[in-house]
């Protein structure tokens, strides 16, 4: 493995959104997933739609059948990626505009721009997850969010956080080792996607705490999915 | 040298400070996000949500020291309200680990030497 990688240095992760004032944050972690996986696939970074799941995908918990994807009023990306695989795929952002609203369902099967293969569920192992991240593109990840309303910048390793998850994110990268602005302390970190708009943190981006001694900080290792998309010449 | 694991989160005199800045910083912040509200009333409300909010980042940069916290966009918004606007995942991961045996499989174990 790498001491550092990014996807953002490959060309394989899109531009930061803004789900704006809609509990979307599962739609932007499964399309930016699939985003990844597409560019792999495919050699072209596509941006895709978020609103078709947010109108379309109401895919049920296999295993928690009263829990399903509701638009603004929250999801799972493994459900994301299950209703993909049955609809066959994701439109482009362009043909299916981001509102940020919940609305009537306008997919059109022949403006599928990406496509998913399969998913898997990657165990709590900050090598396995490192791995699958290097091998797969980015990762869907699960996080519990209650430092970011207030973080502006640097590695996060609270040293008290919850582990129950409550925001859906994109993991793009790892380092071995960033200093803190605060303190010349080396911690190596994740580099996560967030979906708040460039204003937000580091130009949209949140960095937090990996290794032995801080494993699994606010819930990180524990819900990462990966996607593979179908191969399109 | 390690961080002494107990630390004093709750602030002495720096409160008074923290009171008599709060008006200025609010004033700044809402010009820098572009904030409005409805009526004079809906204003207070905001400012008081404010300063717990400045209060709330000074405990998270004791509590996180190798980050930065403070004012973002969300500073005139309660923890509730952040989290049922902007947050969004519906599962907690007792549900997610029930479900490694459903649709969603388990990934398989990668190299990760050399």
């Amino acid at each position: 493995l790498p001491d550092d990688f990014d996807w953002r240095d490959h060309g394989a992760v899109g531009p930061v959104k803004n789900q704006g004032s809609c509990g979307s944050c599962w739609s932007f972690s499964a399309s930016g997933a699939l985003e990844g996986a597409n560019y792999l696939a495919t050699g072209e970074m596509k941006v895709l739609s978020e609103q078709q799941m947010v109108d379309c995908d109401h895919e049920c918990d296999p295993s928690e059948h009263d829990s399903c994807d509701a638009g603004c009023n929250g999801g799972l990306m493994t459900n994301a990626f299950s209703y993909l695989l049955k609809s066959g795929g994701l439109e482009s952002e362009k043909d299916y505009p981001y509102t940020g609203r919940d609305g009537a369902c306008k997919f059109d099967k022949s403006k599928i721009a990406a496509s998913v293969q399969n998913f898997s569920v990657v165990s709590i192992d900050e090598d396995q997850i490192a791995a699958n991240l290097v091998k797969h593109g980015p990762l869907a990840i699960g996080i519990n969010a209650a430092y970011m309303q207030t973080y502006i910048g640097g590695v996060s390793c609270p040293y008290i956080c919850g582990r129950h998850l409550d925001h859906g994110v994109l993991l793009v990268g790892y380092g071995a080792a960033g200093f803190a602005p605060i303190r010349l302390k080396e911690k190596p970190y994740w580099i996560i996607k967030n979906s708040w708009g460039e204003n937000w943190g580091e130009h949209g981006y949140y960095k937090i705490c990996r290794g032995s001694n801080v494993r699994n900080k606010c819930g990180v290792d524990s819900m990462v999915s990966t996607v593979t998309a179908i191969h399109t010449s | 040298e390690e961080e002494p694991l107990i630390r004093q989160v709750v602030g002495g005199d720096d409160d008074n400070e923290l009171e008599l800045n709060a008006e200025r910083h609010f004033a700044s912040f809402v010009q820098r996000f572009g904030k409005s509200y409805r009526d004079a009333d809906e204003h207070a409300h905001r400012l008081s949500v404010f300063k717990a909010n400045l209060r709330r980042a000074r405990r998270h940069q004791l509590l996180d020291p190798s980050a930065v916290h403070g004012v973002t966009k969300f500073s005139d918004l309660t923890p509730a309200e952040f989290r049922a606007t902007y947050l969004g995942l519906r599962k907690t991961r007792r549900s997610f680990l029930r479900e490694l045996g459903g649709s969603a499989q388990d990934a398989p174990v990668l190299p990760t030497d050399g």
